[in-house]
């Protein structure tokens, strides 16, 4: 079973 | 005093097609260097990166720095009334609390301005970071495009394959499934047609359709369209607009519960 990430698990915040 | 005036005003009718699907409302960042834009979609799932030089505009006037509020259905309206021969020119003062578009016909008989009150947002700003991608593809935008319609009727997600043979995007789904392969061009007379890959290791993964959708609505950009991937990074997808700027998404994948 696949998810969908979210993009903040790959981007931070400035 | 912000002004930016751009003479193939189409330009920006493009862009806000390729993001108002997207996003509902961002904020424009005017400097120096020019226009930015960064916003995530509603569930956080993509975000869009938009970068117009100024030395790429006509004119360009910005005395101080200034981040302008829009929401974007809104500003995408007001776009439309713009014909696409149009010279279109931005203008805010400083501290604004509306900007103006100004459309000016080719010959100069026609001109019109529209007001749009701003918005105060208060976004968040996420760091990209610098990486090297082990798979990039450039391919003709309208090619992916059509993929990504085609292999959407067949389920939510289209995997992306890379390797040394080629790109492979598959989906399936209830009704069966479907792969779509495209080998690297050996000869091209036009460059906008060939399929280039840089690959340092193979990749695949899965992405969902319906951002991928939206991210093609940036197709009347750009001849190409580059899609950059590794592991543990979002999919970025890039189109570059004239000899102004690049709109980039990225696409956070569908990961293995």
């Amino acid at each position: 079973k696949v998810k969908q990430a979210g993009i903040m698990s790959f981007f931070k915040k400035k | 005093m912000f002004e930016a005036r751009l003479a193939k005003g189409a330009i920006f009718k493009k862009i806000l097609e390729a993001v108002k699907d997207l996003l509902t409302e961002a904020s424009w960042d005017c400097g120096d260097m020019g226009i930015t834009l960064q916003a995530m979609d509603n569930a956080h799932v993509s975000l869009v990166s938009l970068n117009l030089r100024s030395d790429g505009f006509d004119k360009y006037r910005c005395d101080r720095n200034l981040t302008m509020g829009m929401n974007l259905g809104s500003m995408s309206k007001i776009l439309k009334c713009a014909g696409n021969d149009d010279i279109v020119t931005i203008r805010a003062q400083d501290n604004p609390d509306t900007v103006t578009f100004v459309f000016e016909s080719e010959n100069g008989e026609k001109q019109s301005d529209y007001e749009m009150k701003l918005m105060s947002l208060d976004l968040e700003h996420l760091q990209i970071p610098e990486t090297e991608y082990a798979c990039v593809v450039k391919m003709p935008a309208g090619e992916f495009a059509r993929i990504c319609r085609d292999l959407s009727q067949f389920g939510d997600s289209i995997v992306i394959s890379c390797s040394k043979q080629g790109v492979k995007f598959s989906a399936s789904g209830d009704i069966g499934s479907a792969n779509v392969k495209l080998a690297q061009s050996s000869n091209v007379d036009k460059e906008e047609e060939a399929v280039t890959i840089e690959m340092q290791e193979p990749v695949s993964f899965t992405y969902a359709c319906r951002y991928l959708n939206f991210f093609t609505k940036a197709t009347p950009l750009s001849a190409q369209v580059k899609l950059s991937m590794s592991p543990e990074y979002p999919l970025m997808v890039e189109y570059a607009i004239d000899d102004i700027g690049q709109i980039r998404y990225f696409l956070a994948p569908k990961i293995e519960d």
